[in-house]
């Protein structure tokens, strides 16, 4: 499995640190209304670099931090790190384990990691065009949104194509 | 350029189409380019015939079958164009329980080569998993994660 | 009860003959994608006057009439009547049962009938208008479109308290 | 013209907040005129604030939170001005259990003034009518309806 696991802090409403791992082929993702689940969607697509606010159902920066509620106070700093298995050498980088890290802060702020150092977005984002994750509108189906290859235009939906291609 | 796109669509194409007659059990569908010349502006257009049916515009589709018509093409992109993993949140939501027995079986086959994170309320595609994760807003509002075995999922997660 | 039913006949899926009751007050439909749930729920939306296809999910008044199957001709003529409760009078009509019939033909002509006598539009419009269910955005709520008052523009919003002023 | 439409825009006003805070089991959500001097072409906007969280944007709601809110509106709207009947065609898809639960309440008390009629795959729903109707698609692929009693409805019609 490539897809190794992922860690969120302070990300939406998971204020607490929060691991998980993905080491099977189906994993299934539960729970009652408003509990985190497309949350879970939203970390994994803002950690692969997603600029647009509004596929992250939000409006500036702040909106990925935890905003505090009546019994615990608000994050300073959203993170998430999506972990890779890279035993195989499929991304071109030295390491078996490979952990992509974007944090924000209240100021806007963006930081972009590989494997715990520091990177300037332009080379966070030339490893990421490696996973074939990026760019890749069908990677991640958003709630509400499995019919958006029937809605759109035929020429946007070209666009899929030449992901694909 | 085109060359690659123009190869890309037909593979695509092909999978697609048996992917829909697989979700379906029954019927056919296809892909077609609105200008062979130009492919990538000339734009894909789909025409899908239900089993039993005439061919007709998708605008008639009901909500489950436009669901499961997004789902064979997003499985044939997939399936021409593996990405290491695809996260799918509530693609089941209008599914009737044939259809989601349907859509959980191709899917099984497509994870041998991607990895699958399903986002659901329903049972049957929670059974089709190997891990599920538990999340539930905390009395600090504030998500938690569990790990669940399938027999502990209950009401409290699952409708 | 004031809606006491709805008969359809060549409308959409509904080749047959169909005659629905509403004793209650609450009926569920339920069954299997593409049996034709919606499909009701579009019905009582054309019979009380709906000119939008696009609500109808449809683009012109052919849509309308059962197209055929492997198994079974074409329809000629779209039926659907909706059929109300009158004892109390709430219409301003002398009938204690009253139904508002529309039906449509290939060549595109609508013809519009209240207790089964040919009417012009004007007057079965009139009538509908009495009713209380033309013009309410909120009397279907239709597929997929059940956050539709949060995602329209807020002077759109306004229109659905004028509807009920 | 403008005294009608304030009248029952304070009536709806009050409703929704109550139906909100009836639907979500707490928290609190009310509605704002943009400009109290040309209230309809002003517009109306919505704020709401969950159960325990912070108020924010209703952009950042969830899938079932969106719809309950929505819900709250229109409940709000048929309890102010009600009509004769009302079709909702699967508002409930994205609720919860619990949710559905609350929704039904609510229903059944407004559906002392309105007729309902309720598509739907939930179980919980169906459970809730007084009526239930089993549609098929037949072997000449057209629709057939049949009256069903709540044990009748098994797999073959709901989720
Ligand atoms: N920055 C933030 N701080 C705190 N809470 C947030 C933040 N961003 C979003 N939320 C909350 O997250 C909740 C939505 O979570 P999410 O969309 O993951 O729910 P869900 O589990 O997918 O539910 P559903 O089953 O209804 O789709 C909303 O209640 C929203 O208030
Ligand atoms: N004029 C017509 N003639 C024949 N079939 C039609 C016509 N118009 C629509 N249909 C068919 O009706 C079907 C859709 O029915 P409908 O939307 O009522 O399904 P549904 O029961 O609501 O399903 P779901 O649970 O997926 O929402 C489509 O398969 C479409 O082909
Ligand atoms: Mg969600
Ligand atoms: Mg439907």
């Amino acid at each position: 499995t490539k897809f190794a696991g992922l860690d969120l802090q302070g990300y939406k409403t998971f204020a607490k640190e929060t691991n998980l791992v993905f080491p099977a082929q189906i994993t299934a993702i539960v729970g009652p209304n408003g509990s985190g689940k497309s949350n879970v969607a939203d970390a994994i697509r803002w950690v692969l670099g997603e600029q647009s606010y509004s596929l992250l159902r939000a409006k500036k920066t702040e909106d990925m931090i935890y905003s505090g509620s009546d019994s615990r106070a608000r994050a300073g700093m959203a993170a998430v790190s999506i972990k890779f298995n890279n035993v195989s050498k499929w991304l071109p980088i030295d390491y078996s384990e490979v952990v992509l890290t974007r944090r924000a802060y209240r100021d806007g702020k963006n930081e972009y990691l590989i494997n715990n150092q520091r990177v300037r977005l332009k080379d966070f984002s030339e490893l990421l065009g490696r996973t074939g994750l990026s760019d890749r509108t069908y990677t991640i189906i958003g709630q509400g949104l499995v019919d958006t290859a029937l809605s759109i235009r035929p020429d946007e939906r070209s666009k899929l194509f030449e992901e694909a291609a | 350029m085109k060359k690659d796109f123009l190869e890309t669509y037909k593979a695509v194409s092909t999978e697609f189409s048996r992917m829909f007659t697989r979700l379906f059990n029954g019927g056919s569908a296809r892909l077609m380019l609105n200008d062979e010349d130009s492919p990538i502006d000339g734009g894909i257009e789909i025409e899908a015939r239900l089993p039993g049916k005439r061919e007709q515009g998708l605008v008639l589709l009901s909500g489950g079958e436009r669901s499961l018509t997004a789902v064979a093409l997003v499985f044939a992109l997939l399936k021409v164009s593996p990405t290491p993993f695809c996260v799918l949140d509530e693609v089941d939501a209008m599914l009737d329980e044939s259809n989601v027995g349907r859509f959980i079986e191709l899917l099984k086959d497509l994870s041998s080569e991607t990895q699958f994170v399903l986002i659901t309320h329903n049972r049957n595609t929670v059974s089709a998993a190997d891990v599920i994760y538990g999340v539930t807003m905390g009395k600090d509002s504030a998500s938690q994660v569990i790990s669940l075995r399938l027999d502990e999922v209950d009401e409290d997660f699952i409708n």
